[in-house]
């Protein structure tokens, strides 16, 4: 509980910082694989301002493979390699920043360590928190990790062009979200074919408005 | 270390009491969803001398979910919820050991809270140590999880049957997984379909006479 305080004194810096220069700041949580760069690959790829406008600080054990990917796309990428820790921290965050020219970007994504579990725990300075979860994960996953289910401020089910071909229940997951985290909101969508993503991008753009 | 010290005296304990019983001990592990408790399910369902003689040991944050899918083919399975813990340890699994039979199973499978990271790192006493990466999870994963993978006896690519729909490189997946676990088993299955899974049934048939 010491090192959680030391960890919020870092969360409310990194957030005041964020909110002075207008910046919109997300946490997205997940398991490895849901999705987590290929989405934030697209939403910078369809900002308007242009892709240079998103930051991404990511967060994985090994390899620069997920700030390489971003930056292929021309988001401005840094990333930070843990090598034991199994999620990103706020003082983390914190001395990625100092590397950023935050007033040159209009969103600033944190791309998690790929873990369902322990990075629930860890306030980065967020303005929103984002929940993924796969259409192949299964339906009972909101229930199984409870910690980050209750803490999202948005869900988003991802690879829904794959849903069928799984026999995603699209109700049962649904319902177990909404039990899980009542007040989030939820998108649905596909990297792959594009669906949703309008209305995610949308989202966002309202989001920056009322933070400014 | 001195914490992982004393989960190694418990692994040991483990590891001499499943040899003294002749019986088979595995480790799962992998992402939230890869299809862990689905191919205990399938596993146990054809398992030569019936599901009864399959012990399973489940971990979990939350729910017995995992448990109640692994009797309900026939197993016997003892859930753990861990609450918070973002990984099983050996001690946990002394204790779940002293509620099973062990003379009555031929086979334990203990599988570990959903989570490419903090597992790794603690021996719980098995015979075999298997990671899980699902055709959908990305081809890079064994490079950027390298504690799990560098510590894996099999390596279980799961879901083959959806590998087509996702664009799976195959080549590139294997690639990746012999550079992290060169001398791992590699089994290719779909509990789905039913690819492979006698191959791998064959595999642990031969591993319980080794060690008997
Ligand atoms: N079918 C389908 N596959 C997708 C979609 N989005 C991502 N994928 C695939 O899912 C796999 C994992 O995607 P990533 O973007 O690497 O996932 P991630 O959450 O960033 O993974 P980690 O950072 O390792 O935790 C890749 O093979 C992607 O091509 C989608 O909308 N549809
Ligand atoms: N297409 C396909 N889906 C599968 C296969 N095996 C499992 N699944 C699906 O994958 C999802 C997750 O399966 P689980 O068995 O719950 O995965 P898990 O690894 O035990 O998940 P956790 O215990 O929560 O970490 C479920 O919707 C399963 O039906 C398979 O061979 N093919
Ligand atoms: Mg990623
Ligand atoms: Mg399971
Ligand atoms: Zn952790
Ligand atoms: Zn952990």
């Amino acid at each position: 509980t010491r090192l959680l305080a030391k960890n919020d004194q870092f969360a409310q810096q990194n957030r005041d910082r964020f909110q002075a220069c207008g910046l919109l700041a997300l946490n997205f949580l997940s398991s490895p694989g849901s999705g987590k760069t290929a989405l934030i690959e697209q939403t910078a790829k369809v900002w308007g301002g242009g892709a240079e406008r998103v930051g991404v600080i990511v967060g994985d054990l090994a390899t620069e493979n997920d700030a390489q990917r971003l930056r292929s796309v021309g988001a401005i990428a840094l990333q930070i390699t843990t090598g034991s820790a199994c999620h990103l921290e706020a003082d983390m965050v914190a001395h990625a920043l100092s590397h950023l020219d935050l007033d040159s970007l209009d969103l600033m994504v944190i791309e998690n360590v790929g873990n369902l579990v322990c990075p629930a725990a860890y306030d980065l300075g967020e303005a929103r928190r984002a929940v993924l979860l796969s259409v192949t994960e299964g339906e009972d996953k909101p229930l199984k990790y409870p910690t980050a289910f209750q803490s999202a401020d948005v869900v988003i089910l991802t690879k829904m062009d794959i849903a069928q071909a799984v026999g995603f229940d699209r109700t049962s997951a649904i319902d177990n979200i909404r039990h899980m985290a009542p007040r989030a909101t939820v998108f649905e969508l596909s990297v792959r074919t594009g669906e949703g993503i309008d209305t995610w991008v949308q989202y966002l753009q309202a989001q920056r408005q009322s933070i400014n």
